[in-house]
């Protein structure tokens, strides 16, 4: 299987939401 | 506020219903578009303008080879007990009857297992199948099989009740498949009405007979392309959405749902993100392929020629369900990018589509979902969309403005969000 480059993610999920939630 | 714009501009500002005209103007103008046939060919020519006009960036044709069968004139008929006149639609790569056509009597069965327990019965006969609806993926075994299984024990011809969750005496056709070392026999589909007499009849210990006229033929692969366009990415233009839809349909109707909508919401998403001035960070792809319908045929040359940047796909979204009003997006990923995907489909609060379901497989993005890539499809009302699905009532009057309206900013939204992220959704 592939995996993409930046698999590894640099950001906790909680950073990630409140990425999502800027675009509301 | 990007996602808010969105769904104004789609659902109630002055992109509204454009998806649909854009839709009409294409289907009343081609008409139907079959695998190697020239509205096929059209289709792709008048997308490329279309796209090109809408000041989308590096479109383009990609060349594939794709199968070439046509239908020919085709006919049915109950000769005993009473003639009856049935409407039939033949299925894809069927090989055709002889001119005089093929006169026999019928086996009326209703399951694999009950033609295996009767194959002494089958032979030199005309096998019709009366299987039940379950649901599409369950039932189309028997579209897809039913010729194979009933010539292995010796049958003439299949007639299969059409795979559809509603019929008022619409045959459904689509595409089946012949086996190494099988004879290959005609196969057509009949109505639910017809499978349903036949069935009583026979029931009643009543000899059917019937004569069955195919002139279907099958000719070498055809030149077609997938059409390509996109938004290129402000960060990370090698990374790439993919979102998409398919151009082609079989002969009947004006292949409006199957896959029009999918393929004009796929075209809209890019529209309304580019009349907003939006660039995301990662290259929106939008793709509308050819051949979808005989096996994903022009998706699967597409694979093989960019597979090599798999990395570098975040998500594949293909819309081939229907486009009326969406009850959420199906999803396949990991555990951590499904809990990314419903904060995304959170931000359409404002439409109440914020569910993610499973299964976001489609047959054109399927081969990248198999080797790890994310993939989406849109979920609506999917007993709607198969009552209408490769029949004569697949037209521009089952499609709703309103209900495309809002499957294109879900779509929208959707790719947008994931296309800005400033990273790639996570892989298992």
């Amino acid at each position: 299987k592939a995996i993409n480059k930046s698999n590894i993610s640099q950001r906790t999920f909680e950073e990630i939401k409140e990425e999502i939630a800027s675009y509301r | 506020d990007v996602a808010k714009a969105i769904i104004n501009r789609a659902v109630y500002g002055e992109s509204q219903n454009r998806s649909y005209e854009r839709l009409a103007l294409l289907v009343d103008t081609v008409g139907p578009r079959l695998s190697g046939s020239k509205s096929l060919e059209k289709a792709i020519q008048i997308m490329y303008q279309n796209l090109q006009e809408n000041g989308l960036d590096n479109v383009h044709l990609e060349p594939v080879k794709i199968p070439h069968w046509e239908r020919g004139e085709e006919s049915a008929v109950i000769l005993a007990p009473r003639r009856h006149q049935m409407a039939i639609l033949g299925l894809g790569s069927s090989v055709g009857t002889p001119p005089e056509g093929i006169t026999a009597e019928v086996l009326v069965v209703t399951s694999f297992e009950e033609l295996q327990r009767r194959a002494p019965e089958a032979k030199g006969k005309i096998v019709v199948y009366n299987q039940p609806y379950v649901n599409y993926s369950t039932t189309v075994q028997y579209r897809v099989n039913g010729a194979v299984e009933a010539a292995k024990v010796g049958a003439l011809a299949s007639l299969i009740r059409s795979v559809t969750s509603f019929s008022i005496y619409s045959p459904h056709t689509g595409m089946q498949e012949y086996q190494e070392g099988v004879p290959k026999i005609p196969t057509a589909c009949i109505t639910v009405e017809d499978a349903e007499l036949m069935s009583r009849l026979a029931s009643r210990g009543i000899r059917i007979v019937v004569q069955l006229k195919m002139g279907a033929k099958t000719y070498c692969d055809a030149y077609s392309f997938n059409t390509v366009a996109e938004i290129t990415g402000s960060k990370f233009p090698e990374q790439v959405v993919l979102v998409s839809g398919h151009l082609d349909s079989w002969d009947v109707g004006q292949g409006a749902m199957d896959d029009g909508g999918g393929a004009f919401i796929s075209w809209e998403a890019l529209s309304l993100i580019k009349d907003l001035g939006l660039r995301p960070k990662r290259t929106l792809r939008l793709v509308l392929w050819t051949a979808e319908e005989q096996g994903g045929v022009g998706a699967s040359q597409y694979y093989q020629l960019h597979k090599v940047n798999i990395s570098n796909y975040s998500l594949v979204m293909e819309s081939d369900l229907g486009t009326f009003l969406p009850t959420g997006l199906r999803f396949t990923g990991s555990e951590k990018a499904r809990a990314i995907m419903k904060e995304v489909m959170s931000l359409l609060e404002p439409l109440n589509i914020t569910q993610v379901l499973s299964d976001g497989e489609a047959t054109d993005i399927s081969f990248w979902i198999r080797d790890g890539v994310p993939g989406a499809s849109l979920q609506d009302d999917l007993h709607k969309y198969f009552s209408f699905h490769h029949s004569h009532g697949d037209t521009m009057t089952v499609m709703d403005p309103k209900q495309m309206n809002v499957a294109a900013a879900v779509w929208a939204v959707v790719s947008y969000v994931v296309a800005d992220l400033e990273e790639m959704l996570p892989r298992n």
